[in-house]
């Protein structure tokens, strides 16, 4: 299936640092 | 041993792999020249790494464009993607720079990497920003004006997003119409 991600999904990882 | 979930180190992977490009406008050079390609990003994490480095659109000078295209296609009518496309256009006045012009083209990028138009995610090409003094643009462009079924479920799907009230309505234009336009208008193929 298509990798479908909701506004709310993306918006959470505006600040998140990637760990790696 | 302590186990460490993928989620903490695995960046989630986007359908698409896509590319912003940053257009300049400087009359000394022809408009491919003033055309460049800032960075291509295909997670999730890397997509916000771009978008958080740069300038927020209200703040680029009249002129400049931002365009954020599926990699292999370039942000022109040209190209072979484009040609027979067209775009869901919105036209901004003057107070909607402040009020409106940042959140509009961020909720566009978002719909895109997102794929939020469903099975017709891939009928979309890409997305530009135009900032220009009498009154920028947020355009979302698509490859076929001719398929109605994509087109409006696109439409339909953006202005909702946007979050535009009913009465406000966005018109659709193909490409080849507002290349060959005479006036400053291009007429509408389809209207949500």
């Amino acid at each position: 299936g298509k990798r479908q991600y909701n506004r709310d999904f993306l918006l959470c990882f505006q600040f998140k640092p990637a760990c790696i | 041993l302590e186990i460490v979930s993928p989620e903490a180190y695995i960046k989630h992977p986007l359908q698409n792999s896509w590319s912003l490009w940053f257009f300049k406008n400087d009359k000394s050079k022809t408009w491919q020249a003033n055309l460049r390609l800032i960075s291509k990003f295909d997670t999730v994490e890397d997509f916000w790494a771009l978008y958080n480095h740069i300038q927020v659109s209200s703040n680029l000078m009249s002129g400049c464009d931002y365009s954020l295209f599926k990699d292999g296609i370039e942000p022109m009518w040209e190209d072979e993607r484009n040609k027979r496309g067209g775009r869901w256009l919105m036209t901004l006045n003057k107070q909607m720079r402040r009020s409106d012009l940042d959140r509009f083209w961020l909720e566009t990028l978002l719909c895109l990497v997102g794929e939020a138009f469903d099975d017709y995610s891939d009928h979309v090409c890409g997305a530009v920003v135009n900032i220009r003094t009498k009154g920028d643009k947020i355009a979302v462009w698509t490859a076929d004006y001719d398929n109605r079924e994509a087109v409006t479920h696109i439409g339909r799907v953006y202005k909702e997003r946007l979050g535009l009230p009913t009465k406000m309505t966005i018109g659709y234009q193909s490409h080849a119409d507002t290349a060959t336009k005479s006036g400053s208008t291009t007429k509408n193929k389809f209207v949500v």
